[in-house]
């Protein structure tokens, strides 16, 4: 059973997802088919900024969060700003969208200039997410779980980091068992993804510097 | 590096945004 508390957490944590989006504007330009290389590497790159701080809005709203260290919720954001924004995206990609958006988009990945050797794991993770079908409080708690891992490089107070992350998993375990009752490996294959969203994550840097060298 | 110190410049100055208002 979740308890009242645990509603009103969810709740604050899923209106704060909903509400923090990347702009309009900037996702228009997303869609348009007439693009040269150079105009796509250019929106490519104010998204990623436009993610980081939609990420960082985001996650001031998690009930506990701004109660940590200093240095510890940048140590978190940095730390897990490249997970988060893949989780993100690949629950966008996922979403039903209007016919051929989602061709458009997936087009404009693979001509980014973004080598097949990442784009493959890429998709592949994307496709891993869509076969989950999360609903949205799943997918704000997954995100924040990935946000509130406490062995980030530089994070201080790990215990403290444990704790607020423990109460996120408990809230989304009991989701997990009250949604999907025929299905109780649904929250273990959940943190699955949190494992493949690490491997994602070790090739983006790499991603990156092939990507700039191209 | 110079891409580490572009992401925690972009953190630091959305988490202090809170602050000022």
């Amino acid at each position: 059973e979740i308890t009242k508390d645990q509603q009103a957490l969810v709740k604050i944590i899923v209106e704060a997802y909903n509400r923090h989006q990347i702009p309009q504007d900037v996702t228009k330009k997303l869609l348009q088919d007439q693009y040269s290389a150079e105009e796509n590497f250019l929106l490519l790159t104010e998204m990623a900024t436009n993610q980081v701080q939609v990420l960082v809005e985001f996650t001031k709203n998690i009930p506990g969060f701004l109660s940590l260290d200093r240095e510890d919720q940048i140590a978190l954001l940095k730390g897990s700003a490249v997970e988060a924004m893949f989780l993100r995206s690949a629950q966008v990609f996922n979403r039903k969208m209007p016919s051929g958006h989602t061709e458009v988009l997936e087009d404009r990945i693979r001509k980014s200039g973004i080598s097949e050797e990442f784009i493959t794991p890429m998709f592949n993770f994307y496709k891993s997410i869509g076969e989950l079908h999360m609903v949205r409080e799943e997918q704000a708690l997954l995100t924040t779980i990935t946000i509130l891992t406490p062995d980030r490089p530089y994070v201080k107070d790990q215990q403290a980091v444990e704790r607020l992350q423990e109460t996120m998993l408990d809230v989304l375990r009991k989701m997990c068992v009250l949604q999907h009752p025929q299905d109780p490996q649904y929250f273990a294959r959940l943190l699955g993804r949190l494992t493949e969203l690490r491997t994602l994550s070790h090739y983006h840097a790499e991603m990156l510097t092939s990507w700039r060298m191209n | 590096p110079a891409s580490n110190l572009g992401l925690e410049d972009i953190i630091r100055k959305a988490l202090m945004g809170n602050l000022e208002e």
